[in-house]
């Protein structure tokens, strides 16, 4: 496992060593395979390593100090910082309507967690569920009895995803629900047209938070993915569902790397309570173990 | 030939990066450069082509027998949102285009909306579909779907089952208990296991057909979504690891976006 790995690189170095290029150098091969191998994007890893280098060379080894500790806080560190800050999430505002549009690949939970988000502020808001995936056979039932066996209220229509939209938050503000999730179809970040109809509901309807909703077991791609979404819309945040498999989820460092942008939530079941808020913490663990 | 071995060197650093960022693993990946290594003393070919052969000699060949005259069985299973519904759809249509007579059998009675999102799919491929309205068990719908394709002399069945994360251990052996169903019900059938793999999974896909592997069997790979920017190397990691071949590709959310698994096109578009 890779802490016993990591113990047997520095097996050598004795107290008052200082950590030198070539015995960090089966330590950082160790951190990039272990973090290929948990999907972190390859040129994410590159960089990491580089990093990690850089600031392990010349440590001093105290006497009383285990330098696999040392290594391993360095690495850890750096997840974190990779990671960035706690994310405060999304909070919802008083005094108006709060509109959260969910966006993402086909397939990667984005109906479901529309019902959760809903769940979730329940007593915090009144959440209206609108469908506006108007592609997917039956769609909008799917999240039709998703609301109905909840309680949370929903609107859809046999109109285009702008329209549909435009006419919930004009339904929301009518009926007193302040909080407004919109489901929409799952899409390529390289399908041109249906990209643009993300940037058109946005510019419609003006939502307060963006969520770009992503599986956790998703590969190296995902880079390529995060990128254009954010550039297409400016993404606020981002959801990972299915964090309850045993992916390592790699893509949390990746996506947050190369767009900035943090993960707010995780899915971690298919039920409507299966959905909490994300600590970077979580992540550095399942990553080195 | 100093200044060979040298191009060589930038040439495998370049395959290394583009299999591992195709979602080939680690492990796999250097189990290919060591071939590589091997091969490239005794072979003169341009290195690209010599990686291209090895990898494909890595591919099983497809092992799909469906045929006329004996009731086929397609058993579909995979984690949550890969596409399973929609290829059966795909499947249906692609097997219906052929003269084959088909039922399908809506046995994810989990999910919400899923019964209805597989009875749009029947009524536009214009298929027979069992299934059973309200609260109902999978095992319950594939006791009829059984019963129902033989009486009518259907020459296949396609089931549809509920997504389920291969660490889910009463999920596993709910499905365990499903695939026993199908062998013993219909033991003169031709049954078929078939696992629906996104191509935009990372290396958890293999943790995903080793579990799947080890409980019910699988006979093949649907690999859906390579449409999309992702390679779906996990193919050959698992092909490598499990030797399961890939038998068709998902190419789209159309009736018509499927193609059978070509190796050679597939290697191809890795090293594009
Ligand atoms: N185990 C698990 N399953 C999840 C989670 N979130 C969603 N799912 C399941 O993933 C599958 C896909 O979820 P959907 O909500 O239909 O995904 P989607 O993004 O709306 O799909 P499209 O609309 O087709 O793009 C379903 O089987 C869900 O039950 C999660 O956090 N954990
Ligand atoms: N781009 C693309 N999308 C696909 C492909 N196959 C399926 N999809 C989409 O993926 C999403 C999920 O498909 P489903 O058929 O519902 O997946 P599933 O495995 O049955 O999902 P669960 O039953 O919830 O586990 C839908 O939006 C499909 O249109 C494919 O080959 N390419
Ligand atoms: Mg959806
Ligand atoms: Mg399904």
């Amino acid at each position: 496992r890779l802490q016993e790995k990591i113990k047997d690189v520095f097996r050598n170095l004795s107290g008052s060593g200082k950590i030198s290029e070539k015995n960090i150098e089966d330590g950082i091969r160790e951190i990039k395979l272990a973090l290929l191998e948990a999907d972190v994007n390859y040129k994410v890893v590159k960089e990491f390593v580089d990093e990690i280098k850089r600031e392990s060379i010349g440590q001093k080894v105290i006497s009383n100090v285990n330098p696999v500790d040392l290594f391993y806080k360095i690495v850890y560190e750096k997840i974190k910082e990779y990671l960035g800050p706690e994310n405060k999430g999304f909070d919802i505002k008083p005094g108006k309507t709060n509109i959260v549009m969910l966006v993402g690949l086909q397939g990667s939970g984005k109906t479901t967690t529309a019902a959760k988000l809903a769940y979730f502020f329940k007593d915090k808001a009144s959440p209206l569920i609108v469908g506006a995936d108007i592609y997917r056979p039956a769609a909008k039932e799917q999240l039709r009895n998703l609301a109905v066996s909840n309680n949370f209220a929903f609107y859809t229509e046999d109109k285009d995803p702008v329209t549909i939209c435009k006419n919930a938050i004009n339904y929301a503000k009518k009926n007193l629900h302040n909080l407004v999730i919109l489901d929409t179809a799952g899409r390529l970040h390289i399908d041109n047209e249906l990209m643009k109809e993300l940037v058109d509901i946005k510019k419609a309807v003006l939502p307060d938070y963006i969520f770009f909703v992503a599986d956790a077991m998703v590969g190296q791609s995902i880079v390529d993915v995060a990128k254009s979404f954010d550039e297409h819309l400016d993404i606020n945040g981002v959801i990972l569902t299915k964090f309850d498999s045993d992916a390592k989820g790699g893509a949390t460092l990746s996506i947050k790397k190369v767009t900035g942008k943090s993960i707010s939530f995780i899915g971690v079941g298919e039920k409507i309570q299966d959905f909490e808020v994300f600590y970077p913490e979580r992540i550095a663990s399942r990553l080195i173990g | 030939n100093l200044f060979k071995s040298d191009i060589t060197e930038e040439i495998i650093e370049k395959i290394e990066e583009d299999l591992i960022l195709s979602d080939v693993s680690v492990d796999t990946t250097l189990k290919i450069i060591k071939r590589f290594r091997e091969e490239r003393k005794k072979n003169s070919r341009e290195p690209i082509e010599i990686f291209k052969n090895i990898i494909e000699e890595i591919m099983p060949d497809n092992n799909l027998k469906i045929e006329k005259g004996r009731l086929n069985i397609i058993f579909v299973f995979g984690v949550n949102g890969v596409g399973k519904t929609t290829t059966i759809a795909k499947l249906a249509k692609f097997y219906k285009d052929q003269g084959f007579s088909i039922t399908l059998a809506a046995a994810d009675t989990y999910r919400s909306g899923a019964v209805d999102q597989i009875s749009v799919w029947a009524e536009r491929v214009g298929v027979h579909l069992v299934k059973h309205e309200g609260k109902s068990k999978p095992s319950a719908v594939i006791f009829d779907a059984i019963d129902s394709a033989i009486a009518r002399e259907r020459d296949l069945l396609i089931v549809d089952t509920a997504g389920r994360l291969h660490n889910r251990e009463n999920l596993i052996q709910e499905l365990e208990k499903l695939n026993k169903i199908l062998k013993t019900k219909a033991q003169d059938a031709y049954k078929y296991n078939l696992l629906v793999l996104d191509a935009t999974t990372g290396q958890n896909a293999l943790q995903q057909a080793k579990t799947f592997s080890e409980h019910i069997g699988i006979d093949g790979i649907f690999l859906s979504k390579i449409d999309s920017t992702a390679k779906g190397g996990i193919a050959i990691t698992i092909a490598n690891e499990l030797k399961i071949p890939v038998v068709f590709v998902g190419t789209g959310e159309k009736l018509d976006d499927i193609e059978d698994f070509d190796k050679k096109d597939f290697v191809e578009s890795i090293f594009e």
